[in-house]
């Protein structure tokens, strides 16, 4: 059965995108099938994989014109599929407020994929509206990118109110997978101060792993690849491999 | 009679929050005197300037809750003021939606502060959706800031796709202020790559003054203090001194 993991803080520029991709491209190298799923409308997963123009995206799905099994693509990776986004999205959090159940759109529309899939990642846009809702009531569980800087701590606390809610309202099952430390500089004393200061508050629900900045990351999506296929020894992909490696470690599937 | 300058951009993580702050602050320092308005309800730049819990913010004038006048807050700085956001914000999205004329409450809610202030800045949060439609509704023109990577790169397509649509349908007059190459590392060669782009699309209207990657800029906000405050001496303060220089110089204010 597949687990639904999505991947959401608010605040822009965590590296939530750079996630979902590196830690699909890393899963799909360890033989798990993985379905990655762009729920941002500025579709930055599906064009960081080299994915521009489609004839159906999750835009479509969200609001029941295609199907699901339509709009699945596969990927520049073997054992890694993608559900794109497109900017069509944006009309979607306003065409979605007045649906019927309009939280649980990608809830119903994974019913039938989680049997085929060992897992399922969503990347979610910067913010705490609709489209993310979606995604945090599909799930089983949310992972958290944060950044090693102060505006990126700060936000934590809406975050996790909104999965509070989400729990009681929506999804009872919904668990956090992990709390992700990203572009982590050591030679900034910000990045150690911040790391500390959200281990001291979440603890063991942060992951041993973390993801150094490291330019190889960022150049990877110009090459439509993740950093895995763009440079496998560079430490951006050995972060990302031993991420994987964790997650596949703690849902016992290694 | 005020200049409006919305600070937009639906890539996260440009630098939108810290231009506002910054060039609000430099501004302030040349004493021109400055509105600062927090429309994204992560909130960072209020919190960026110390500013925690308030009564009245954004929220409460969007939806005619509260006057204009009665958000408006004294900040840290002298000629620098704040109207204030909220996580309540969140909820402003959807109550706007089916509100009389939804794109122009911001506008109406500024109506009688243009003769009061020299710049009303206006930071928006990291979407194309309701907020920033009210932001650029109601702008003279748009401060685009572009962070030197490829994400930010391809999300300038959408931005101006917006900005033309509501040059079309809402806001005849609205301009491009400028752009504003932000994060810029002059080690890497993606931040020259993605620099050269952006100057070869947007020829003069790309800003002379370059805002580089500086830790301080990303610790100020963490002490509630603009960078021209937490460390006058720094290669922050003197980039977004210098971009204040250059509006002042376009706009023949100086
Ligand atoms: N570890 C890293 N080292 C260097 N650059 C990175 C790293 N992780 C991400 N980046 C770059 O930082 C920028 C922001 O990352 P990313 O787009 O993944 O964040 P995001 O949270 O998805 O942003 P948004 O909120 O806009 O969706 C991108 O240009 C990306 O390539
Ligand atoms: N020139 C710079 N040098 C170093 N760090 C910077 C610089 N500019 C911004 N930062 C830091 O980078 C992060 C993102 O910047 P900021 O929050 O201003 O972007 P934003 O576009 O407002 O993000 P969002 O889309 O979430 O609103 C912050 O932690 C900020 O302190
Ligand atoms: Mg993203
Ligand atoms: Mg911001």
């Amino acid at each position: 059965m597949g687990k639904i993991i999505a991947i959401a803080n608010q605040k822009g520029g965590v590296g939530k995108t750079s996630t979902s991709i590196n830690l699909a491209a890393s899963l799909a190298a360890a033989e798990k099938k993985i379905l990655l799923i762009d729920i941002d409308p500025q579709a930055n997963t599906s064009s960081g994989i080299g994915i521009h123009e489609t004839d159906s995206t999750i835009y479509e799905v969200l609001i029941g014109k295609k199907s699901v099994e339509k709009s699945i693509i596969r990927s520049i990776m073997p054992f890694m599929d993608l559900i794109p986004s497109s900017i069509d999205l944006v009309g979607a959090e306003i065409e979605l407020v007045d649906m019927h159940e309009r939280e649980r759109r990608l809830t119903e529309a994974l019913n039938d994929l989680v049997s085929v899939y060992d897992f399922i990642l969503i990347d979610c846009p910067p913010s705490l509206s609709l489209l993310t809702l979606n995604a945090l009531t599909a799930a089983n569980s949310v992972l958290i990118p944060v950044q090693c800087e102060y505006f990126a701590l700060e936000g934590l606390g809406a975050l996790l109110n909104t999965i509070n809610i989400v729990k009681q309202n929506l999804n009872k099952q919904l668990t956090i997978e992990g709390v992700l430390l990203t572009m982590f500089d050591q030679r900034l004393r910000l990045s150690t101060q911040v790391s500390e200061e959200v281990k001291r508050y979440f603890g063991d629900k942060v992951f041993k792993a973390i993801i150094h900045r490291n330019v190889r990351i960022s150049e990877a999506p110009s090459h439509g690849k993740p950093i895995l296929m763009y440079d496998a020894m560079s430490i951006g992909a050995r972060d990302y491999l031993s991420l994987a490696d964790e997650i596949l470690t703690r849902n016992n599937m290694k």
